[in-house]
């Protein structure tokens, strides 16, 4: 069976708000080393990989593999009953028809019980192969949403373009075109404010802002995002979470006509 | 204008 105790609810609330636009239905695959999920939006262009190591709960016990095949809709209507500070406690059988969830108030003063109807699903698996990227830009995760809805105001794409101590976000428009520079920087102060670019060779690639807008959704989870770049395979765009735990979202880069 | 790849084109299915 599985038990897994959040001390705040709110990561799970957050994570699910940020991937049910780009996947409806998806397994969350449960067993000893904590719970992952892996979804591909309808249109197989983005992929979104959770991971909440069983380091991120306390206490966590799990002692099969079990898939819940939960339709995110119903998952974040439930969620949104828990207080963020609420401790959220997931329960499921080996077998199970439904996932079970408790809010208890940080007073402790209210239990609050909710179970949701489990789906099958038979969700494609993707075999993601260790890469070492090109390009590495670590930033404040405001930051890249503010660029990326500030440029999908101008245009549906965005190219990303890496060089050294430097990337550059450039967009070509109807009404015009826009460019944000960002060059590293380091301060002990504001180390939240910190840009680092990593580089062994210079990278340009293109990608969809209405994903990317919808990647950032997830901001609120950590106040600094990677941006993981070769040419020519699928941009990573991965917020860390306590506990080794990560959301990552792929992106497959537009190509030339 | 660009045409989007599709992710299945970069990582096999398992």
């Amino acid at each position: 069976m599985l038990e897994a105790r959040l001390e705040q609810a709110s990561i799970l609330k957050k994570v699910v708000d940020a991937i049910k636009d780009l996947v409806q239905d998806c397994n969350f695959d449960c067993n000893d080393s904590g719970i992952a999920l892996q979804a591909m939006d309808n249109s197989h262009v983005a992929l979104v990989s959770m991971m909440l190591k069983s380091d991120t709960f306390s206490p966590f016990r799990c002692d099969r593999n079990i898939a819940l095949g939960i339709n995110l809709n119903s998952f974040q209507k439930v969620l949104r009953c828990a207080q963020n500070e609420d401790i959220l406690t997931l329960k499921a059988d080996d077998s199970p028809d439904v996932v079970s969830l408790v809010f208890e108030s940080s007073e402790q003063d209210r239990i609050s019980e909710y179970d949701i109807k489990l789906m099958d699903i038979d969700q494609e698996h993707l075999g993601i192969p260790d890469t070492e990227y090109a390009a590495t830009i670590t930033m404040p995760s405001g930051e890249f949403q503010r660029i990326c809805r500030d440029l999908s105001a101008l245009s549906e794409s965005v190219a990303i373009e890496a060089e050294k101590n430097a990337v550059k976000f450039v967009c070509n428009g109807d009404i015009g075109n826009g460019a944000i520079s960002l060059r590293n920087h380091s301060s002990v102060e504001k180390p939240e404010q910190n840009v680092n670019i990593e580089l062994s060779e210079p990278v340009a690639l293109t990608f969809s802002l209405k994903y990317l807008v919808n990647f950032c959704k997830a901001s609120g989870l950590s106040g600094s995002v990677k941006l993981c770049l070769s040419n020519e395979v699928p941009l990573l765009v991965e917020y860390e979470l306590a506990s080794n735990s990560y959301l990552r979202f792929y992106l497959a880069p537009k190509i030339g006509d | 204008t660009p045409i989007q790849n599709d992710l299945s084109e970069f990582f096999s299915m398992v």
